[in-house]
């Protein structure tokens, strides 16, 4: 006899835990404080607000391992009936659109959250205030685990007398706090080195961190943008005819993708054979799944908009590796936008040299995705395959040498590896890119070793 | 105005494809074949019989890089009722069970349907008999992503006149096979290398391979296992005195857990200062939260037993390995069961030499999961790493070496990297037992090549 079983996503995140990173408790403990502050950086920058991030780390139950994490933002918030969702369905996300963010897969929260009720049993503990709100809320809650929603344990509102804007989320974990304490610090350094608007305060055992803002100057929010007619696929094409039957080819092709005007939707259509008057709800499905393939194969679209990317920019870059690393000598470049499966994106690469950044047998990797940092897992990813395959002799380089090399890759979709989002996953498209880049900024430290040693000759001379 | 959404589970991996292994079409050529061709072997092996699998390919639409794939087993067939189930639901399977498969997330065949969907928009074709069904239930299927549910296109059912048993199923999905091939020929050798005993038929363009049963010697299907005690988190724990909130304590260890017997039980309740007379009904959260503690920090439980796991054997292993790899020199170990937290595995190397195998910098490696060979993703997985670090010239190996690694790590739970199931996470547990095991299959070829060594020695005298 057979037994055939459903689980719910939350029962099946349970299970296979180690898929999105929390493998042990020395990780779990790391994860934990990213999720969060990841989720606070996204609730900040990218509404226009200068970040402001508490962190705070205590222990709670020595003998068990059990640690206590609290972390506060002054974001935008989370309206009163959204808070059990965001925290109590696996998949429940605003971050499901063509933008980019540190978030993606709408389930690192509840990951935590998970854990948390696996090891210690504990609710997570939730405050918000939306901006502008007259009331701030408060929350205890838990995930049903068989039908992936939330239990609401305890739910509390009051004034908000002092016009707070912002989350705060506490949640105790089964964590090595001591084990993990050197990476945490990594973490968060490597976030505010390429996030110097943001002040980030972290008070734990042993621990006190205090990146002060170095700038007030915040780039600016990515707008939501449309797919690009190349990032089609017939699940895609299929929900978007279904939202109005009525529309012409003609218009659904200029209203729901990116940097399709009138001229682009005839030209293509006239080459891929459709009627630009058929309504799109007439559509037969062989004709549905001809116009898929012959959106993806065409030649004629514009280049996806970059509108909806946040890169570092080269300025803020060496600014913030000249702070955190205190190189002799650093370079920096954004790429122009390119673009892998209609999906934009940008890769931005800086070299920093000398100066505190100790010698080693080969280069420091410093990887960053959307501005996260990515501290584990370098085997999997695209960076270090990239920096391993440079010859750097060409480059006047020769080890042991004082060399760190800083990529930074952002997209509306950055293809992870898995969905723990410590490694990029080697696309062609990223990956040549990613060459370019490297290349660019080596030249420049070619130059100025070759400067620097001619400097030596004259001086011995 | 910030948009919240939930996505079900479908549409969650439908845009995350890259997750479950489905990153172009080179990649989802290959892992079609793979996902089926595994569930095949899952309907057959499991169930004591012994397997023959056809697999056909075809190009369907050449212009567009459209293939299709059969695949067909004589297994244990589905039920009729479920067969929309188990083709039209993410996380639906047999095999959430604490027993070896080589399924484990309820998602392989699903996704191919995805990407089908996503590219061809052709459904899937089931047809099926279950072990002794007078009637053969035929389905056309595709996935509504939407609601993660089935919608069934066609349904048929006729007299099963030749008593056959099993399963087909047909999708036609965008696929790359000139350049899988290669992968895809290599991914049936392995498999028929530790599975002689399956007759496995592959038809396709430019390629026919016949593997005939080496063995009628099927290893014996393993046992449905319990959870063991040190495998418990609270989740578990509760799901467990929900189904029957009347037992005693005493009972509860006893009947739920893998080797608890009575005395055992009274022994950790009395460690754990608990009363073996108390109601797991009347137990509250902190208790129950004291109880999932104890449990894994015990240290008087039986070990795991390995009665739910399947090792390959020796004499299999280096059957196999002679058949397909034709070496001079072959030896195999299997270690004794182990475990990580309460999850029974058993690790198997060996190591061949010499003969037909080519001379390279460094040593081949195979890996098997489960009876799964893992072609991708070698950089992240425990295996590879191991086989980096030992140090080969202390078994007298000079590279370049004739030598190939092979190493088959079964469990309850295969600690995979990611959804696509080619990586084993580098658990502390696994990577110890894995050193253990290449060394002392390495000491039997030190051995061999230092008597081969005396040998020449004497000949040239
Ligand atoms: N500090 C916060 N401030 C405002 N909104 C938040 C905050 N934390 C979480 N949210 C909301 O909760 C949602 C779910 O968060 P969660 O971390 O689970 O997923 P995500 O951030 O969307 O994606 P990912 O799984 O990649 O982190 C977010 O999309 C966001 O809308
Ligand atoms: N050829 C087959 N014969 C019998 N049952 C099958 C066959 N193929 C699939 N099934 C049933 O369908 C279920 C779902 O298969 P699917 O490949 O989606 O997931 P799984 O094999 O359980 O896990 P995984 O995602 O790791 O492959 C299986 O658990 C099994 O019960
Ligand atoms: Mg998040
Ligand atoms: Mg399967």
């Amino acid at each position: 006899e057979i037994r055939y079983e459903e689980l719910s996503p939350a029962e099946w995140f349970r299970r296979n835990k180690e898929l999105a990173g929390l493998t042990n408790p020395t990780r779990a403990m790391y994860q934990t404080i990213r999720e969060f502050v990841e989720n606070s950086l996204d609730a900040t920058e990218s509404y226009g607000i200068l970040p402001s991030i508490k962190v705070k780390i205590d222990y709670y139950d020595k003998a068990r391992g059990w640690v206590s994490v609290y972390v506060e933002d002054n974001g935008v918030g989370i309206p009163d009936s959204e808070i059990p969702n965001v925290f109590g369905r696996v998949f429940y996300s605003s971050k499901y659109r063509i933008r980019q963010h540190r978030g993606v897969f709408g389930l690192g929260a509840k990951m935590i959250i998970l854990y948390a009720q696996s090891t210690t049993n504990k609710p997570i503990y939730v405050r918000s205030a939306p901006l502008g709100s007259d009331r701030i809320y408060e929350y205890v809650l838990m995930i049903n685990t068989l039908k992936n929603e939330p239990i609401i344990l305890e739910r509390r509102e009051y004034e908000n007398k002092y016009r707070w804007h912002g989350t705060a989320v506490k949640v105790i974990i089964e964590g090595d706090w001591p084990r993990a304490k050197k990476r945490v610090e990594e973490y968060l350094k490597r976030t505010y080195m390429i996030a110097p608007y943001a002040e980030i305060i972290l008070k734990a055992p042993d621990l006190f961190l205090c990146f002060p803002r170095v700038t007030t100057k915040l780039p600016p929010p990515p707008k939501e943008g449309l797919p690009h007619p190349k990032s089609v696929d017939v699940e895609l094409i299929k929900h978007l005819i279904a939202r109005n039957p009525n529309l012409t080819l003609r218009e659904f092709l200029t209203e729901y993708f990116d940097g399709v005007g009138k001229q682009t939707a005839e030209a293509f259509l006239k080459w891929a054979k459709f009627d630009p008057n058929k309504k799109v709800g007439d559509l037969t499905e062989d004709e549905i799944t001809e116009l898929t393939t012959k959106m993806r194969e065409f030649n004629g679209w514009r280049r996806p908009k970059a509108d909806w990317l946040s890169p570092v920019g080269e300025e803020l870059l060496i600014e913030g590796i000249k702070k955190v690393l205190e190189p002799e000598f650093v370079a920096a470049v954004t790429r122009k936008p390119s673009s892998y499966m209609g999906h934009p994106f940008i890769v931005e690469a800086a070299i920093a040299w000398g100066g505190r950044i100790p010698p080693s047998d080969k280069p420091i990797v410093y990887r960053f995705a959307n501005k996260v940092p990515l501290l584990y897992d370098e085997g999997s990813d695209v960076i270090r395959k990239v920096v391993e395959e440079i010859d750097w002799s060409v480059y006047k380089v020769k080890f042991p040498a004082p060399l760190a090399v800083i990529v930074h890759v952002c997209s509306t979709k950055i293809p992870y590896v898995s969905a723990g989002k410590e490694a990029i996953a080697d696309v062609v498209e990223i990956e040549e890119e990613i060459v370019l880049a490297i290349r660019e900024v080596a030249r420049k430290l070619r130059q100025y070793i070759t400067k620097k040693e001619k400097e030596e000759e004259i001086y011995i001379k």
